[in-house]
C-alpha cells in the first residue's frame, strides 16, 4: 500500500507488511504518532510500539497490545485497524479526542514477532515465542505464562514441549522483559489491555489465585459496560469476569502482573469466535471483529480518563 | 511449511465436571499430539481440540466410549489454511 488509506484492513498481513504499515502511519501523522522500539525479540526483530500522543511529558497512559500468541492472527489484524482508527477519530470523535488530549496511548501490534513470522513461514499453528529451551528439543515459551505473577504455579506447564510452558524463570522471554521494563520505566500507565483470541471473553485479574482483586467490583462493572457496548454492534456475545472463575486457572499472565504492579484497569480480551473457525477466522471478519472490539476498548479508555487514580 | 492435511478440530461439549475431567486425561496422552485450542475448564464452556489425522479415530473412540458429545468444528484444517493463503495471495497480486 502506498498509504494507510489504501492499505487493506480486511486481509491478513505478514510481519513485514505490518511493519511497513507502522512506518507509513508514522510518516503520515508525525504530530500524533511515533514509533518506539522497546527492545529486540529473541531472533533480533525490533519490538515496535506505536505511541499516540498530543504532547506533554510522561502523561498518564493506556497500553494496548495484540498478538502475544502468534497464531491468533485476528488480534494482529485488529491492532492494525485500531491504529488507523485512532488516527481517523482524533479530532472527529469526541470521546477519543478527549482521551488523547489528556492521555497517551501505546499500542504494540506484534508482541511476539518471531512467533508471528514463524506462523507465516513454517507453522500456522505456532503459539509460543521462538526461544531455545536448554536441554529440550522443543522450542518456545508461552509468553502469557512468563510474567512474574504466580509464576510457575498451577495453570501453566513446566514441560518445554507444552503449549503453556512457562519458561525457565519469570521474564525469561525478552519480549516479556521489554514490556516489563517499559511499563516500570514509564511509571504512569493507568490502563493495560492485552488482546487474544478466541473465546469472546473480557477478563480481569486474577488467573493464578481465587483471591478477589481489590478492585474487583469496579472492574466487573466496567467489564459489563464494555461488553454491552461491544455487543451492541453485531450482537456478539461475550462473557466477563476474573480469569480463574470465567475460563480457567492460569498463572504468570500479563494482566495479573500489571494489576499487581499497580495498574488498576488491567484487562485481557479473547476476541471473536464464530464457532466454525477458531484461530482460522476468515479475513472478511477482521474488520467487524476490530470494530466491535474497539467499542469495548473505547469504553475502558474513556473510563480511565474519567476515573483517575 | 507444516502440513495439516486431515487434521480435524473437534468441539467437545462436556455435560458435567466428570466429563471435563475425562477430557483433561487426553491432555496427558502426549503420543496423540493434541493441540488444545480451547482447553477444558467447566461444563458450560466448549472444548476445542485440533487432532492430527493419525489420532482422529482414537480420540473419537475415547469420547464416544465415555459418552462425551462432540461435533466436528473443522473437517480439514489444511483446506482452511489453503483458502487463507489463496486469499492473501490474491490480495497481493491485485
Amino acid at each position: 500500500a502506498s498509504s494507510t488509506d489504501t492499505f487493506n484492513y480486511a486481509t491478513y498481513h505478514t510481519l513485514e507488511e505490518i511493519n511497513q504499515f507502522i512506518d507509513l502511519l508514522v510518516a503520515e501523522n508525525p504530530n500524533l504518532v511515533s514509533k518506539i522500539q522497546i527492545g529486540s525479540s529473541y531472533e533480533g526483530r525490533p519490538l515496535n510500539v506505536l505511541k499516540f500522543s498530543t504532547g506533554g511529558t510522561n502523561r498518564p497512559a493506556i497500553w494496548l497490545d495484540t498478538g502475544i500468541h502468534a497464531r491468533e492472527w485476528v488480534t494482529h489484524a485488529s491492532g492494525v485497524w485500531f491504529a488507523k482508527k485512532i488516527i481517523e477519530d482524533y479530532g472527529q470523535d469526541e470521546t477519543l479526542t478527549a482521551i488523547l488530549d489528556s492521555l497517551d496511548i501505546f499500542l504494540e501490534i506484534v508482541v511476539n514477532p518471531d512467533g508471528y513470522a514463524y506462523s507465516h513461514s513454517s507453522n500456522r499453528m505456532w503459539r509460543k515465542t521462538r526461544s531455545i529451551n536448554a536441554g529440550s528439543s522443543c522450542v518456545g515459551v508461552d509468553a502469557n505464562r512468563n510474567w512474574d505473577a504466580g509464576f510457575g504455579l498451577s495453570g501453566s506447564s513446566s514441560d518445554p514441549c507444552s503449549e503453556t510452558y512457562h519458561g525457565e524463570y519469570a521474564n525469561s522471554e525478552v519480549e516479556v522483559q521489554a514490556i516489563v521494563d517499559f511499563v516500570n520505566s514509564h511509571g504512569n500507565i493507568k490502563a493495560f489491555v492485552s488482546i487474544h483470541s478466541y473465546s469472546q471473553l473480557l477478563l480481569y485479574p486474577y488467573g493464578y489465585t481465587t483471591a478477589r482483586a481489590a478492585d474487583q467490583a469496579e472492574l466487573h462493572e466496567l467489564a459489563k459496560t464494555a461488553v454491552d457496548n461491544l455487543s451492541s454492534l453485531y450482537g456478539t456475545e461475550y462473557e466477563y469476569g476474573s480469569i480463574i472463575t470465567t475460563i480457567y486457572e492460569a498463572s504468570g499472565t500479563t494482566v495479573d502482573w500489571t494489576y499487581n504492579s499497580g495498574i488498576k484497569y488491567s484487562y485481557t480480551m479473547e476476541l471473536r469466535d464464530t464457532g466454525f473457525y477458531g484461530f482460522l477466522l476468515p479475513a472478511k471478519q477482521i474488520v467487524p471483529t476490530a470494530q466491535e472490539t474497539w467499542l469495548a476498548l473505547i469504553t475502558i479508555m474513556d473510563y480511565t480518563l474519567k476515573h483517575p487514580y | 511449511k507444516e502440513d495439516f492435511s486431515g487434521h480435524q478440530v473437534l468441539r467437545i461439549s462436556a455435560a458435567d465436571e466428570a466429563q471435563v475431567k475425562k477430557v483433561r486425561e487426553l491432555e496427558d496422552l502426549k503420543h496423540l499430539q493434541l493441540d488444545f485450542w480451547r482447553g477444558p475448564s467447566r461444563p458450560s464452556m466448549p472444548i476445542d481440540i485440533r487432532v492430527p489425522f493419525p489420532s482422529v479415530q482414537a480420540v473419537k473412540v475415547f469420547l464416544e466410549s465415555n459418552g462425551i458429545k462432540y461435533s466436528i468444528m473443522i473437517e480439514d484444517v489444511q483446506t482452511l489454511l489453503d483458502e487463507e493463503q489463496e486469499q492473501m495471495l490474491a490480495f497481493r497480486s491485485r
